[in-house]
C-alpha cells in the first residue's frame, strides 16, 4: 500500500486542477515560504477524512476553498483525490487501486466518495482503520508540532499508542 | 485488546531505546506506563538521557534534542507498523548539520519500508529524495508546482 | 499614561506598516485597538496579508509568514524603544533563503542602534555577525566557549 | 547602554567559571544541539531577575545550578554577572559600568547584588524599568517562541506593549 497520485482541485491556493504523481522511496517537497507546501499535506490529511477545523488551520470548514487573490475569482468548491496503491490488498476491496475524494462547497455541503461512489465519512474511517493512517496518525507530523509528543503530559500521549495497537 | 496494546508497547519500547542511541550516538531513553495495573488507560512517561548527561526533565532538553528524541519515537512506530506513507512537515527545523545527516540516513533507511513525502528547506535533507517537486507562486497567491527527477539535480546552496 | 500608550502605539504602528511591507515586499499589516475606549485594558488585534493575498485569518499564513511578521512586529519595537540590547534565538529557523536575506538586511540595520546577540544555525544569518562565539561540548555534559572574529572566518555550508 | 560583559560559573552546562565579552553590533552564538546555546540566554535573563520557572525551563529553582555528569560533581551553586555599559547614564547611577549578579545555592537561597552590594530583587527590577529589559521583554525572544505573539489572543498580547510605553 502506498500512495500513487493525488488530485486536487481549489483547495486553499490550489487555484487550478492539479496533479502528483508519487513513487516509491523519498518525494522532497520544497519551494519559498508561503507558497503551498504545507497546504499540499492539509490537502492529503483532509480528504482521508480530517475533521479538526483547527489541525487544518481555519475557522469554518469553507476555510479550504481556494478564498480568490487580487486577480483571480474564489472557488465555488474544493476536491482532492487520493489515489492508494492496493496491489497488497491491505484494503479488503478487489481493485489494484483505491481513490478517495472529499468535495466541500461553499454551502458547508461536502461528499466523500471511494472509486467514485458516495459513501460517508464512516466509510473512509473504517477503511484505514488499523493502517496507522487513523485519527491519531504517526504517520503525518504537522509543521512546528515534531515535539509537541515530547512536551505533552502522560495522559495525552495516549492517541497514538492506541492508533498503532 | 489488553494484550494486544502491551504486545504492541513492548515492541515500540525497544525501538525506541535503540533509535534514540542511534540518533544521538549513544544515551539512555524508555517508555513507561504510568499505572502498569491498567495499561488501557493509563498515561505514558518518557525518560529521555542524552550522552554524558546527567537524567533531566524533559524540559531541560534543548530545541534539538527534543526533535531528535521526538524523531526516534516517531520512527519507533514506523519500525513495528509501518504506515503506507508518512508526511513529515520541516521536522528537521531544529536540527544542526551532524543531526541532520544522522536523520537523512535514518529517512533513507525507513523509506524502503514506507514512502516518505518530506517538506523542508535545509539541503542536506532533499538530497536523499529520489523526487522533488518543487512549489512555488508565479501568480502571487496561486500555487503552482514542478516535479524534478533528482539525477538531474545539484543542490545550490541558495536554490531554495 | 494613557495619552504615553496612545503615542507609543500609533508609533509601533506605523514602524509595523512599514517593516511587514519592506519584509514581504509588498502586502498590507496593521495593528488596532479591540476597544478604542479603554486602550489601557483593552486587547490588540493583528492584521496581516501577505503580497497578492485576499486577507486571511493569522491562522491560515505558513509558518514562514508567521515567523516573518512576528519578526516584523518585534523590529517595530526595536525601532521607537531601542533596548540596550537584543537576544534572538533561532527565530530564523521557519524561514527560506530569500527571507534568510531580508532578515540578515533588517538586522544589519538595527544593529546600529541596538546590540543584537543571535543564536542561529544559519548560514547566512552568521555571515552578518561582527564576532562569533562557537559553543560547544567537548566534555559531554559541559559546555566549553571560544570566540572567533569573523574576519578570519570563511563559512563553510557543514561548519555548525 | 549595552552589554559589555557576562561572567558565569555553575549556571546549567557551564560547569566552571566562563568569560563572554560582548562588543557593539552583531555577536553570532553558534554549535551543535544541546551545546549550551540557548543556557546562555537563559543565563542573561536569570541575571537580569526572571523569576519564571517555566521560562528558564526547569521546575525549581535549584534547576538551573549545574547539575553534573557521569564525570564531573555537580555545583553547589549558579552565579551569573551581567556587566552593562552605562556611559550614556540611562541607568541613573554615576558609574560608567554597572554590573548585576543572581546567585542560587543548593538549599534555594538566593542573592542579588548591584555593583557588588547586596540588594532586592525589586531593586534590578526598578534598575531596568524603562530600558524595554523590564519583565514583558521583546528583546529577549526565545527559542520556539518568536511567532507566539502572532498566534496568541488579543488580550494576551498585551504584555509587550505596556513594556514599551
Ligand atoms: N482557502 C485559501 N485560499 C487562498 N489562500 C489560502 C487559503 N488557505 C490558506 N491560504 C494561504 O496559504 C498560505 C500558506 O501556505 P502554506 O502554509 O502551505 O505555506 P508553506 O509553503 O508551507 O510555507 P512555509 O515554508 O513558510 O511553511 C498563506 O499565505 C495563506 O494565506
Ligand atoms: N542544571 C543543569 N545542569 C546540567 N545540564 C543542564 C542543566 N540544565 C540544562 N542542562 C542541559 O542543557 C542542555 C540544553 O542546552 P541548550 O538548550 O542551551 O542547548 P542549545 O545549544 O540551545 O541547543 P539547540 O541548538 O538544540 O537549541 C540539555 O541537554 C540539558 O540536559
Ligand atoms: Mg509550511
Ligand atoms: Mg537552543
Amino acid at each position: 500500500m502506498q500512495l500513487n497520485k493525488l488530485y486536487i482541485n481549489g483547495f486553499k491556493t490550489f487555484a487550478g486542477k492539479f496533479e502528483f504523481d508519487f513513487k516509491e522511496g523519498i518525494t522532497a517537497i520544497v519551494g519559498p515560504n508561503g507558497s503551498g507546501k504545507s497546504n499540499l499535506s492539509d490537502a492529503i490529511r483532509w480528504a482521508l477524512g480530517e475533521q479538526s477545523i483547527r489541525l487544518l488551520r481555519g475557522s469554518t470548514l469553507a476555510d479550504v476553498i481556494f478564498a480568490g487573490t487580487s486577480s483571480r475569482k474564489q472557488s465555488g468548491m474544493a476536491e482532492v483525490t487520493v489515489v492508494i496503491d492496493n496491489g497488497d490488498r491491505a484494503i479488503p476491496l478487489e481493485y489494484d487501486e483505491v481513490s478517495v475524494t472529499r468535495r466541500v462547497f461553499r454551502n458547508g455541503e461536502s461528499q466523500f466518495l471511494i472509486n467514485g461512489i458516495e459513501c460517508r465519512l464512516r466509510d473512509i474511517n473504517d477503511m484505514f482503520a488499523g493502517t496507522g493512517l487513523g485519527k491519531e496518525t504517526y504517520a503525518v507530523i504537522e509543521q512546528g508540532k515534531v515535539d509537541a509528543i515530547i512536551s505533552s503530559q502522560p495522559n495525552d500521549r495516549r492517541g497514538i499508542f492506541d492508533e498503532a495497537s | 485488546a489488553r494484550k494486544q496494546f502491551i504486545e504492541m508497547f513492548a515492541q515500540i519500547r525497544e525501538n525506541f531505546k535503540e533509535l534514540f542511541a542511534q540518533l544521538f550516538e549513544g544515551g539512555q531513553a524508555d517508555i513507561v506506563l504510568v499505572d502498569e495495573e491498567e495499561p488501557l488507560e493509563s498515561g505514558i512517561e518518557i525518560i529521555c538521557r542524552p550522552p554524558g548527561k546527567k537524567l533531566s526533565q524533559l524540559s531541560l532538553l534543548s530545541g534539538g534534542e527534543k526533535a531528535l528524541a521526538a524523531i526516534a519515537l516517531i520512527f519507533s512506530f514506523l519500525k513495528s507498523r509501518p504506515a503506507p506513507f508518512c508526511i513529515l512537515d520541516e521536522i528537521d527545523a531544529a536540527l544542526d548539520e551532524a543531526n541532520l545527516q544522522r536523520f537523512k540516513e535514518l529517512v533513507s533507511d525507513y523509506s524502503k519500508r514506507s514512502q516518505m513525502i518530506i517538506i523542508t528547506h535545509r539541503r542536506r535533507t532533499m538530497e536523499s529524495a529520489g523526487r522533488v517537486y518543487g512549489v512555488t507562486m508565479e501568480e502571487q497567491g496561486v500555487s503552482k508546482s514542478v516535479c524534478v527527477d533528482t539525477s538531474q539535480l545539484t543542490f545550490q546552496e541558495g536554490m531554495v
